[in-house]
């Protein structure tokens, strides 16, 4: 998955 | 959330508060540089721009206002009230050799042509830079205070955790963003020299101090 552009990461 | 992602973060909070506290205590930020802390609050402005708009959880949203709140509250000791201490004589790296690519390749490369995205892309490609600004100063002065060093030790270890913290999410859950990556390889790797002098002094009980 080329995920959701690590949006949960700070 | 896995523990290295966690670990990051807490690393990241921990040189936030070193580097407050240094500056509080002493009343003084000589030897930090004030535009590498500049870098750090323009590259969580412009990340966090989604702090109304995407909802992720309660840790999430803290941290982010945790972080926005600590670079502000930093350059305002430095800029304001702990003025007269800063040494903006050795803290002499040009911003706009920093932020113009930033601002160029993050237009380019990027995973969808959109503000926000855009604004994220730009802080991922600035902060994996930010640092060079105090690491700079550290090279014109030839040494740093050991507490600098902690709060540089820190940081670096942030980056280092989230490499990590991808790695283990790629086998685990099968995620990766590449632009986060190979940025934070590159912010990593800035750090590996300084690294490498605060384990063999620092560590040591001697000062950061560059070679002759």
């Amino acid at each position: 998955i080329a995920a959701q552009f690590g949006k949960d990461e700070l | 959330m896995n523990v290295f992602r966690l670990s990051g973060d807490v690393a990241h909070l921990i040189a936030i508060i070193i580097l407050l506290l240094k500056i509080w205590t002493s009343r003084s930020c000589a030897g930090i540089s004030g535009k590498s802390q500049i870098l750090f609050a323009v590259t969580f402005v412009a990340r966090y721009l989604d702090l109304f708009t995407n909802y992720v959880s309660i840790y999430n949203s803290v941290m982010k206002i945790v972080y926005l709140l600590a670079s502000f509250g930093t350059v305002y000791l430095m800029y304001m009230k702990f003025k007269a201490t800063y040494d903006h004589n050795h803290d002499t790296f040009r911003l706009e050799f920093l932020i113009l690519p930033a601002i160029a390749l993050s237009l380019i490369i990027n995973h969808d042509f959109a503000v926000i995205e855009v604004f994220w892309t730009f802080s991922i490609y600035l902060e994996s830079v930010a640092i060079l600004p105090q690491l700079f100063m550290v090279s014109k002065t030839g040494e740093a205070e050991s507490i600098t060093s902690h709060y540089l030790f820190a940081l670096g270890s942030y980056r280092a955790l989230y490499i990590v913290n991808w790695i283990y999410r790629y086998y685990m859950e099968g995620f990766y963003d590449m632009i986060a990556t190979l940025a934070g390889i590159v912010q990593t790797v800035l750090y590996c020299d300084f690294f490498y002098l605060y384990i063999t002094k620092v560590l040591k009980g001697k000062k950061l101090q560059l070679p002759a």
